[in-house]
């Protein structure tokens, strides 16, 4: 999840 | 998304198309470090390795491709199709004494040992610090256009907003990304000198000229 949420930035 | 994310985002596309408007209206590349526009392309391309391992939105995919995408047109522009526009005597920033030391840092802070991670702990270091070539040249001409100066506000600000973002996101949704922070601190005070310029001159109409 943690990682999701960061790669939603660009 | 919030609202800072979001004007943020629009901030940087706004950046990206002002650079490309701006040399294909004028058929000129002068006053852009072609450098700095490297650093991007290889920036964009080592963080959005993503989106051959995972979906988020279309939103999110398209901006990433359409980042990726513009920043090679940009590097392309620069270095073929204006070429004779461009200003490589003021372009002289050694770049590897960026690459080198982001690299190693990407290596030995990030958090997770894996390929994907280290590039995209690597894209964020270096994005922090891109700008610098460009902020090279203009203090070497002493001098940018005024398009030049909307570009690197556009272009400034987007990083400053992420950091209310980030904080934003910190309070509510309790998400915290140090690495990203820090980096984000790094790149925005890095504009600081520029916005100062910015508001003091180029809102007043002034071109940023600096003294001999």
């Amino acid at each position: 999840l943690e990682e999701q949420r960061k790669k939603d930035e660009l | 998304m919030n609202i800072f994310r979001l004007v943020g985002d629009m901030s940087h596309l706004l950046a990206i198309i002002i650079l490309l408007m701006k040399m294909w209206k004028s058929r000129s590349v002068a006053g852009i470090s072609g450098k700095s526009q490297i650093l991007f392309a290889i920036v964009f391309t080592t963080r959005y390795l993503d989106l051959f391992t995972s979906f988020v939105s279309i939103y999110n995919t398209s901006m990433k491709v359409f980042f990726i995408g513009t920043s090679y047109v940009t590097v392309y522009f620069i270095y073929q199709h204006f070429k004779p526009t461009y200003d490589s005597n003021h372009d002289t920033f050694r770049v590897e004494f960026l690459i080198v030391p982001v690299g190693g840092l990407a290596f030995l802070v990030n958090h997770e040992f894996s390929l994907l991670e280290i590039l995209w702990t690597f894209s964020i270091y270096l994005e922090s610090v891109a700008i610098l070539p460009q902020l090279f040249m203009v203090s070497k001409t002493g001098e940018a256009e005024s398009i030049t100066s909307h570009y690197l506000f556009a272009l400034g600000s987007y990083r400053a907003l992420y950091l209310l973002n980030w904080i934003y996101r910190y309070y509510f949704e309790g998400f915290f990304d140090l690495i990203a922070v820090v980096a984000g601190c790094v790149q925005t005070i890095l504009y600081c000198d520029f916005f100062y310029l910015y508001i003091t001159k180029v809102l007043k109409g002034k071109k940023i000229s600096l003294p001999a």
